[in-house]
């Protein structure tokens, strides 16, 4: 009854395969240690505290095989070549960089080797080369206009030193050449040391 | 243009405009989009100030007007779709709130889906003329998520067939409800039910708490602002004090549960269903996690594109922050979760729909999957993006810190979410409790199926590594 599971770090059905099984084991261990805790202390509702940190593991790992399965899912609605390659290049990203934020679950529950990890820790590093190109481009694709954005750093054209001056410029302390703090407090104090 | 974003863009090795078609779920859809977007970026009077110079009265005040503005509009160009409404809010109000979100995403949503068809039509018709401006008053001083210790209790008096409602202690003052404090002149009110000396438990009652043509408060009603927050600075989030008010029998959002006119009490088919608007609210976070969390990534990665900072190799021209691999490294990953969090929140919203589609039918068969999916999606995607536009802030260097980058008022606005409609936590316990119950019934040998369905592997699998 053996499964196999990632056996190409660069299939992204694999991929989905060991989040769902990450997340099938967290469950298992979060219902046995609440188990555990009940057979120790009988009482149903300290048991389920006692046990709160796996359980709120399990919930993370579920909804993470959640949204890799639904982003790998989405790659199939995809007709454009380029558009696929780019999108798909992002969801095996995702997919990696998951695993190697969380690779204590996967190796803990025997569904990765040390090697493996090496392997799609390489891979991560290798895939940001690949999206550079076109980081500008996906950013753009979601389609905000500036006012939408309200970002002087953000700005579609780039012009964005010019338009910061700008922008600090209209700070209500700038309303006056000498601000009347200066002569209410400090001037004062200037007369007295 | 910039040079370095124009050589960014030409060098794409594909065309950003089928992505945003993807992203929007179709080329006509991305079409009305903009159309809609451009009505009001096109509308002088939609042309306001900068907000980060106001003062937080000016900010409310400028809400408001931009609000009434808005309302006004919509009806003029004849936006009746939800999600076109949306759009054009949304575009109205960049990143910023406003103080009738809670009466158009919570009141109008409250009263279409827990009112009888009699009382829908009566309240509505008051609601969409801004007659009623409406508020949800859940969550109380010393109450949050956890909604059966809230304290607020409304008691039904056969003899004139009419609640009263009260604010027993200091902690079941009502606290947190946005445009409670001076916009809304009624709330849903959430509150403990008493009929015939019992407590039926949380039920919806629609509550006046200011006089409709001179805005002051009712009598037994006290109600306020409750002061400056993190962000949210156009939005007066009010208290409310109830003592012994008054409301008819028909102020009971009675679609499941009721509450006859001798006061027996009649249950409804679930206790959850008088969660249903918070639900909508949940699935509603995801869309917004989406939208936020690309929201930074676009200014960071613009920005990290347009600026040069140190040396890559000695004496060579700075390059472009994104040239270097830890810049990358903290950015991509935000950029692909933004892409995952647009391809799950259509999910979530397709699901929600369906599966309120199918509650309204009578079927409540998948109500649970779709409390504990919103519930863990709406913590794990607003903790993401809450993290992932701090990051974005500090990818931005010393300017992230300015309001002009936009990201502090991204981090302001989108932060509470990992609060409001279900603390995380607790929304990841929630979803963790309809885990364990489906591998319990797993385990006795009945299948479950929807997004759990692979823990019906369970018991005969056995997890282990294969080597590549």
């Amino acid at each position: 009854a053996a499964r196999p599971t990632v056996t190409d770090i660069n299939d992204l059905n694999s991929l989905v395969e060991v989040y769902k099984l990450r997340a099938a084991w967290l469950v298992v261990t979060a219902a046995k240690n609440v188990q555990a805790e009940l057979n120790r202390r009988k009482d149903k509702d300290d048991a389920w505290n006692r046990s709160s940190v796996d359980l709120v593991r399990a919930s993370e790992a579920h909804c993470h095989y959640v949204v890799v399965k639904l982003f790998t899912a989405k790659l199939s609605e995809i007709s454009d070549a380029a558009v696929n390659r780019v999108v798909g290049n992002l969801c095996l990203f995702y997919a990696l960089h998951g695993i190697t934020k969380n690779t204590g679950d996967f190796l803990q529950a025997n569904l990765l080797t040390s090697p493996q990890i090496s392997q799609m820790q390489q891979r991560v590093k290798d895939l940001l080369a690949v999206i550079r190109p076109d980081a500008v481009a996906l950013v753009d694709a979601f389609d905000y206009s500036d006012a939408q954005l309200g970002s002087v750093l953000g700005r579609y054209d780039g012009n964005v030193y010019e338009n910061m001056f700008e922008w600090a410029k209209k700070s209500p302390l700038n309303k006056t050449q000498v601000h009347e703090s200066f002569h209410k407090y400090l001037k004062p104090l200037q007369a007295k040391l | 243009m910039n040079p370095d974003l124009r050589r960014e863009r030409e060098r794409a090795s594909f065309n950003p405009e089928f992505l945003t078609y993807i992203v929007d779920r179709g080329a006509e859809r991305t079409r009305r989009r903009r159309e809609i977007e451009s009505l009001v970026l096109n509308d002088p009077d939609f042309q306001h100030e900068d907000v980060n110079f106001l003062s937080r009265s000016e900010r409310y005040e400028l809400a408001v007007k931009k609000s009434s503005q808005m309302v006004m509009k919509i009806r003029e160009h004849g936006i009746s779709d939800p999600e076109e409404i949306y759009w054009f809010k949304r575009t109205c109000l960049g990143c910023l709130v406003e103080p009738i979100s809670v009466h158009y995403g919570m009141f109008l949503t409250t009263l279409q889906n827990q009112c009888i068809d009699i009382e829908r039509d009566k309240w509505l018709n008051l609601a969409k003329r801004f007659q009623l401006i409406g508020t949800y008053a859940q969550t109380e001083l010393g109450h949050g998520t956890h909604l059966r210790g809230l304290e607020t209790t409304s008691t039904y008096d056969p003899s004139t067939q009419e609640f009263i409602l009260n604010s027993p202690t200091v902690t079941s003052i009502k606290w947190w409800p946005g445009g409670l404090g001076k916009t809304a002149n009624h709330a849903v009110v959430l509150a403990q039910l008493y009929t015939q000396g019992q407590c039926k438990g949380l039920h919806a009652f629609i509550v006046p708490v200011r006089h409709l043509s001179t805005h002051e408060p009712l009598s037994g009603v006290i109600v306020g602002d409750i002061g400056p927050k993190f962000g949210f600075d156009e939005i007066d989030n009010g208290f409310l004090k109830l003592d012994n008010v008054r409301i008819p029998r028909e102020n009971m959002l009675m679609k499941y549960a009721k509450v006859e006119a001798d006061g027996t009490y009649v249950k409804p088919l679930s206790d959850k269903l008088t969660y249903g608007t918070m639900v909508f609210i949940r699935s509603h976070i995801v869309v917004e996690s989406a939208r936020f969390l690309s929201k930074a990534c676009t200014i960071a990665i613009r920005y990290s594109a347009v600026r040069h900072q140190s040396e890559l190799k000695p004496g060579e021209p700075e390059p472009q922050i994104l040239d270097y691999q830890t810049q990358q490294y903290k950015l991509f990953p935000l950029l692909a979760t933004a892409y995952a969090f647009h391809f799950v929140a259509a999910y979530m919203t397709e699901t929600y729909h369906r599966i309120t589609g199918d509650i309204n039918q009578g079927n409540l068969s998948e109500l649970p999957e779709l409390h504990a999916l919103s519930a863990g999606l709406k913590a794990f995607t607003s903790w993401t993006t809450s993290s992932g536009i701090e990051e974005c802030r500090m990818a931005c260097g010393g300017h992230g810190y300015s309001y002009c980058s936009g990201i502090p008022n991204l981090y302001v606005t989108f932060t509470p979410a990992c609060t409001y409609e279900g603390e995380n936590t607790v929304m990841m316990l929630q979803t963790a409790r309809f885990l364990l119950k489906s591998y319990t019934q797993v385990s006795s040998g009945k299948p479950v199926g929807g997004m759990v369905s692979y823990l019906n592997d369970v018991p005969q699998q056995r997890i282990h590594s294969q080597a590549v």
